[in-house]
């Protein structure tokens, strides 16, 4: 049975395609098979993967959910550094909620069109765009399981409590089984009280489900995508590579229970 | 003429609400009125005015776009140490796009709504969700110039042509005088070279349209929500404090011109 792993906060900016990306790697990594899908019509997850030009890609995600002929195989693509497979996406994503909306089974369309490629990989990785939509919905109606990124400023923290009701929510009527694999601090700036105060918080408030394990702030990381890497090849010895490295070895073990 | 000022960009965490609230205050402490707009269902700039739970307030920006009886007086708050007003917004808000789809006229609601209100202000400052959806078209139709974020980051530059182009849009179908006020660098870096070949990326392909001054990345800024303060009461001697009192004097010197 695949695990479908949905990264996922509505909040902007916290790592959730970064982590998409450097999970996926990991996983990879220590041998498994992977697909990383790309439901973000900023398509960063694409580009990330080395694609220059997102806009110029005849068939992805979009055509995926929207096109009842157009089966998921149709978009995928590879990428050789990294080890594993993906669907892209494009700024035509954008337009799938509108015409989803009046649609019967809506928020499982993304979970229908995934079942046939499924069988192939042992995970799939979904990075999700800023937004509770119905992009997201269908993301966490296709997965057994979400990671929440979560960056240590007060910000960051503001949102659980919504993302958690809606996870709930999908949960009662949608996906019985969909489990929070782990809440992951990122970006944690070690030399600031704010990140330690705000970790600290997280921590109590959530206990077990924060990851034992968090990704510190650098650079490096913001230069992958310009490198059509993840961490994991762009600065292998690098803290941010063991520390993804470390979630993908946890998420291994974890072996599904979430 | 009020000028009505869409603090956009789709990309997530690039300081759209640091700088819609920073902004909004450096205008109120020269001395203009102001009111601040809040766009976004996250409701971070109602929090940063200091609600401390958006979710418990009667009226809102929903009230005010799905609701033809409510007036946009109807919401309005005061924020005291701030010094200005503002329209708060709560997670009820990620409904009214929905509602809003099938609507004549939808992308002018907010516009109608804020015509009796904006006599009373010489500003208006709306921060945007970090997306392109109905919210945001419903901000760019109201406002009367548009000033883009953009972190200095490689994903940050990656948004940029999406959202020239929806401006472009709109410029031509639903507000003619709209124009880029100007492009905003934030959350920069000083000792990374990734930040400052951004920036050189930045200037080389925007040219005048970017602002000569940028936010440079300090803590200081993810502690003001706590305190529902803006950077300027915070800490109004660091040099977050003087960028956006500097962005404030460009923003009235400019005189509406764009
Ligand atoms: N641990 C980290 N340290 C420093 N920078 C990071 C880290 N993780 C991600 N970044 C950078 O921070 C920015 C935001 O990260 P990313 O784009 O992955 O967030 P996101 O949640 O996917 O954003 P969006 O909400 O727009 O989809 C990017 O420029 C990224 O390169
Ligand atoms: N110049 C800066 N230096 C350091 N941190 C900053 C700066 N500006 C904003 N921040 C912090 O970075 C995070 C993202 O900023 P903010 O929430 O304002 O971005 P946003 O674009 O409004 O995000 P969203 O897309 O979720 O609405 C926040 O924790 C904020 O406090
Ligand atoms: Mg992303
Ligand atoms: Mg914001």
């Amino acid at each position: 049975m695949t695990r479908v792993i949905a990264i996922a906060n509505q909040k902007g900016g916290v790592g959730k395609t970064t982590t998409a990306v450097s999970l996926a790697a990991g996983l990879a990594d220590a041998g498994a098979r992977v697909l990383a899908i790309d439901l973000d019509p900023q398509g960063h997850l694409t580009i990330n993967m080395g694609v220059r030009r997102p806009d110029e890609l005849e068939v992805t995600v979009y055509n995926i959910l929207t096109e009842p002929a157009t089966e998921a195989s149709e978009a995928r693509l590879h990428s050789d550094p990294i080890g594993l497979d993906f669907l892209p996406a494009n700024i035509e994503l954008s337009g799938a909620e509108l015409q989803l909306v009046t649609e019967f089974g809506r928020e499982s369309v993304l979970q229908e069109k995934l079942a046939p490629l499924l069988p192939d990989y042992d995970f799939a990785v979904i990075d999700c765009p800023p937004s509770l939509g119905l992009l997201c919905v269908n993301a966490l109606v296709a997965a057994t399981e979400v990671i929440i990124p979560l960056q240590c400023e007060y910000f960051g923290m503001k949102g659980m409590q919504q993302l958690q009701h809606t996870i709930d929510r999908v949960r009662a009527k949608l996906n019985p089984h969909l489990t929070i694999a782990g809440i992951l601090p990122t970006i944690y700036k070690p030399r600031t009280l704010h990140s330690q105060e705000v970790l600290e918080l997280v921590k109590e408030r959530y206990g077990a489900q924060v990851y034992d394990l968090r990704i510190d702030s650098s650079i490096r990381f913001a230069e992958t995508p310009l490198a059509g890497l993840s961490i994991l090849q762009y600065a292998p010895d690098s803290a941010g590579a063991r520390a993804y490295r470390t979630l993908a070895r946890t998420v291994m073990a974890a072996g599904g229970e979430g």
